[in-house]
């Protein structure tokens, strides 16, 4: 564990952190894409099959039922609270997001380390990953203004991924550990679509200023 | 690294 992985980790953490504290507090889901939060529902609990089977570290499992039991309960939150629900911008949340589902299912059949349950599973969830914070953003641009909650669990769930990059390249040099190119390639496609969110989120940063995203 | 090495990443 170095520096990077703990901060990426922790970045994905406090961002969930942050998301479930706007739903709390606000009693409101506005401006979050329930679609994202099913596509991370899935991918954690496809990809985390491997907490019946392997055992790494304490500090591994925690995180794991944490990021599966945090999505769900999102999930189920904005479905099913009844004050919370009620916020929901279903009009705005169009993406057809099991249209990813089944994209990545499909490269996941083809594209796989080993052509096992376990791996497909693997594999597939990286992919949707990668793409599960489409809905989210397209959401953001739709709905024009972005209060600070979310903009900052956006914010944070970017950061995340960038660290884990930062730790690829630490772990390259100073273990001579080659991370898996489909996590190599994955992990930089879905830091490339924060791009113009960080773009926009660090202008209002600096202007002190409303974040706005362009229609 | 083989596909069996265990993946210790989240």
């Amino acid at each position: 564990m170095n520096v990077f992985r703990f901060a990426g980790d922790m970045t994905h953490l406090i961002s969930i952190l942050v998301l479930l504290l706007k739903i709390y507090t606000t009693k409101s889901c506005s401006g979050i894409s329930l679609k994202t939060q099913e596509l991370y529902a899935v991918v954690f609990v496809t990809r985390y099959l491997d907490l019946v089977t392997d055992f790494i570290s304490v500090y591994n499992t925690v995180m794991k039922v944490v990021f599966i039991s945090s999505s769900l309960a999102i999930v189920w939150c904005i479905r099913r609270h009844k004050v919370v629900r009620r916020s929901y911008d279903k009009e705005l949340d169009t993406f057809r997001h099991w249209l990813l589902v089944g994209a990545c299912a499909v490269l996941a059949l083809v594209v796989h380390e080993k052509f096992s349950f376990q791996e497909v599973c693997w594999a597939f969830s990286i992919y949707l990953e990668a793409v599960a914070i489409l809905p989210q953003l397209v959401l953001l641009q739709r709905s024009g203004n972005v209060d600070n909650l979310t903009g900052q669990y956006v914010f944070f769930l970017g950061a995340y991924r960038a660290f884990y990059i930062l730790n690829w390249i630490y772990r390259y040099y100073s273990e001579q550990h080659f991370t898996r190119w489909i996590s190599c390639v994955s992990g930089i496609v879905q830091t490339a679509l924060y791009a113009d969110f960080f773009y926009y989120y660090f202008i209002s940063w600096k202007n002190n200023s409303k974040l706005q995203l362009p229609a | 690294s083989s596909s069996s090495e265990l993946k210790d990443e989240l």
